[in-house]
C-alpha cells in the first residue's frame, strides 16, 4: 500500500469498516435516546477495537496481562482518533460518531456531552490542520494504544519492542516526505489525544452516575478500568 | 481478571459466548 512498509500496509488492510449507529427507541426522551444510541455504538466499537488490536503487528506477542493493560488504558484514545478523523470538515462542526450519528454542539450539550464536544472539536481541528493521511491515522491509532502508559507493565521489553516497531513504521512512512519534522509533529499530537480521552471518560462516567444511564457490560467494564 | 472478565475472554479468543 505505502512505501513498502509492511506494518503500515497491514494496518491499512486491517482497519475496520466504520460502524453504523442503531437508533435506540426505548425512551421518548430524545437526549437520552441519543446518549443510549451513542453508548450502544461505543460498546460495539470497543468489540471491534479489541479484535483490531490483536492484528497490530507485535500485539499478540505481548503477555495477556500487558494486552489487557494497554487496552484498558488506551481504548478511548484509539476510538477518538477515528471520531476526530471522521469529523474533519463536517458541516456545523458536528462530531461524526458514525455516518448516521452526527451531533452538533447543541445536541451534545442537550445530551450532557458538552465537555466531550469541546475536547473533541479541539482534537479534530488539530488533525485537520495537520492534514493527516489515512496511513498516518492508522499509525497514530496503533501508537496511541502502544503508548498508553499502562502501569505496571508485565514484560517491559516486549512492550518496548512493540512501541519501537510502530515508531519505525512511522519513521519509514515519513522518510519520503520533504518535511523532516512530520514524525515529530505527529508524536507531539499524542498528549492532546490523551487529554481528550481522559475528558471523554470522565464525561461518560459522570453521565452514568448522574443520570443513571445503563451502560453495556463491555463499555462499563472498560470505563471502570479507568 | 474476574473484574475484567469480558476483555479477558475476548483476548483469549474464548469460544464460549461472551455476554456483552
Amino acid at each position: 500500500v505505502v512505501l513498502g512498509n509492511k506494518v503500515i500496509s497491514h494496518l491499512m488492510l486491517t482497519e475496520p469498516a466504520p460502524l453504523a449507529a442503531n437508533q435506540d427507541d426505548s425512551t421518548n426522551d430524545s437526549s437520552l435516546r441519543t446518549l443510549l444510541t451513542l453508548c450502544d455504538l461505543l460498546n460495539r466499537e470497543l468489540l471491534v477495537l479489541i479484535g483490531w488490536a490483536k492484528q497490530i503487528p507485535g500485539f499478540s506477542g505481548l503477555s495477556l496481562v500487558d494486552q489487557m493493560s494497554l487496552l484498558q488504558s488506551g481504548w478511548m484514545e484509539a476510538l477518538l482518533v477515528g471520531v476526530a478523523w471522521r469529523s474533519q470538515g463536517a458541516p456545523r462542526e458536528e462530531l461524526v460518531f458514525a455516518g448516521n450519528l452526527r451531533l452538533d454542539e447543541a445536541q451534545c450539550r442537550a445530551t450532557g456531552l458538552a465537555d466531550l464536544y469541546e475536547a473533541l472539536r479541539h482534537l479534530t481541528a488539530k488533525y485537520e490542520a495537520m492534514k493527516l493521511s489515512p496511513e498516518e491515522v492508522v499509525t497514530l491509532k496503533a501508537m496511541a494504544l502502544a503508548n498508553s502508559d499502562a502501569d505496571p507493565v508485565d514484560c517491559p521489553d516486549s512492550v518496548q519492542q512493540f512501541q519501537d516497531g510502530l515508531h519505525e513504521a512511522l519513521q519509514d512512512l515519513e522518510a519520503t516526505r520533504r518535511d523532516q519534522n512530520r514524525a515529530g509533529r505527529i508524536l507531539m499530537s499524542l498528549p492532546l489525544l490523551r487529554q481528550t480521552a481522559d475528558r471523554a471518560v470522565q464525561n461518560f462516567l459522570r453521565l452514568h452516575r448522574g443520570r443513571r444511564v445503563a451502560l453495556h457490560k463491555l463499555l462499563l467494564e472498560m470505563l471502570d478500568a479507568k | 481478571k474476574e473484574k475484567h472478565k469480558i476483555l479477558h475472554q475476548l483476548l483469549q479468543n474464548s469460544t464460549s459466548p461472551v455476554d456483552l
